[in-house]
């Protein structure tokens, strides 16, 4: 089994590489490029089979094609927003500027005074209609950005209705009864602890 | 030198370490928990000087101070937000949610109509007073949640009145002739793309 974090470390190896205008790179500069030690970059591309020659290093555009593939991106992302306020309105907004393999195809809220409201391209659709709109777009993914107490109500409706993966910024534990739902929790105060100790550092030099 | 990595990896380690109720934990229960292999969690903390036990594992309440104090969670996080737009007013009105350890101190804008406005216990100020702000209250870390046109020249003033860490969610490289200040990107639409693989793994089961 392939531990979930190496495959949340594959996007980044990915940005970088469809940038590279290289023809091979080693491990070292891959884990350098984007923040990982070499050991952890050969560790999780070995989990996919050997792309790499010892001492030469990967060919960039197979293992650029090789990471598309494994992450499906070829068939495109098809994600829904849940919760159309602030967070859901931001990320509709920036995915809409052009991340061409990731799209998302709707945009849900409870609240009346919000639904039928313009965003970007889309328009703000009734909570009431989520299973219809799973499975008429043939959704596998949606970001969960509704208020805590809304959380879990929404994401087992979610599950119930074959939606595989959630991005889950309430903070609270979803679909915990559901073990075929991969759930990914994000909290934007932890990149804030970070941050911390480099504020530190700048002080002591 | 410490890679920036592991120390994004520490907060990570810390949520879990405080809501643990066990006196010892392993590198590999502490990878588990946090999605990393035991190797790299062994490898992180060695930086920090040689906390572990072999066979035993770590004290977690040695660990977790150690780390605390590594963050320098212990002076508190004083941040500020430039940017009160949709994704601005999302991480003010979180962040207010009660952790603890993480404080946004101010919240900035340029647009007239926004200043003044009450978001959460601040009150948008203008960006025009952004150095003063700076100063009068200490602030070490800034949030750069502005349009990508206005994020260079935002990120050189934080830069030049002395801001050391930025966590930038604008689409474009900042402060790259200042070598001093750490400036960690966000890019949300690679979480979605990780997210596409779960959902390829789910179908074939
Ligand atoms: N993890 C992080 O780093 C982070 C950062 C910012 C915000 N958040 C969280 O993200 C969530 C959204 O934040 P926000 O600032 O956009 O809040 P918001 O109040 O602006 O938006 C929430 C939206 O959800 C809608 N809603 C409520 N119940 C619903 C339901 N049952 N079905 C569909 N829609 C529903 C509301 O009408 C509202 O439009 C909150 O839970 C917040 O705590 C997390
Ligand atoms: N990286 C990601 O995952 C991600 C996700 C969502 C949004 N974003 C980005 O975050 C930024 C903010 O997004 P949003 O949806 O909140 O946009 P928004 O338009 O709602 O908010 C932007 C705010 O910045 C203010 N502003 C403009 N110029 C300014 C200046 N010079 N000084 C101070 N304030 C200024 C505007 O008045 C507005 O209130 C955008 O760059 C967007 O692309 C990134």
């Amino acid at each position: 089994r392939i531990p979930d974090a190496a495959i949340r470390r594959l996007p980044a190896y990915l940005r970088w590489l469809t940038e590279c205008q290289e023809e091979r790179v080693t491990s070292v500069i891959l884990g350098q490029a984007t923040g990982y030690s070499s050991e952890q970059v050969r560790k999780d591309l070995a989990y996919f089979g050997a792309f790499g020659t010892r001492g030469v290093g990967y060919d960039v555009l197979a293992l650029r094609e090789e990471i598309y593939r494994i992450l499906r991106l070829d068939r495109g992302v098809r994600a829904m927003v849940v919760g159309a306020g602030h967070l859901g309105t931001a990320l509709v907004r920036y995915v809409a500027q052009g991340h061409q393999d990731v799209q998302i195809m709707a945009l849900l809220d409870s609240n009346p005074e919000i639904i039928g409201v313009q965003v970007g391209s889309l328009r703000v659709e009734s909570v009431e209609r989520l299973e219809d709109i799973v499975r008429e777009l043939g959704i596998g993914i949606a970001v969960l950005a509704v208020p805590k107490e809304a959380a879990v109500p929404v994401a087992d409706r979610l599950a119930e209705c074959g939606v595989r993966a959630i991005l889950n910024f309430a903070p609270v534990a979803v679909c915990t009864r559901y073990p075929e739902v991969f759930v990914q929790p994000i909290d934007l105060t932890l990149e804030l602890q970070a941050l911390s100790y480099f504020v530190g550092q700048r002080e002591r030099h």
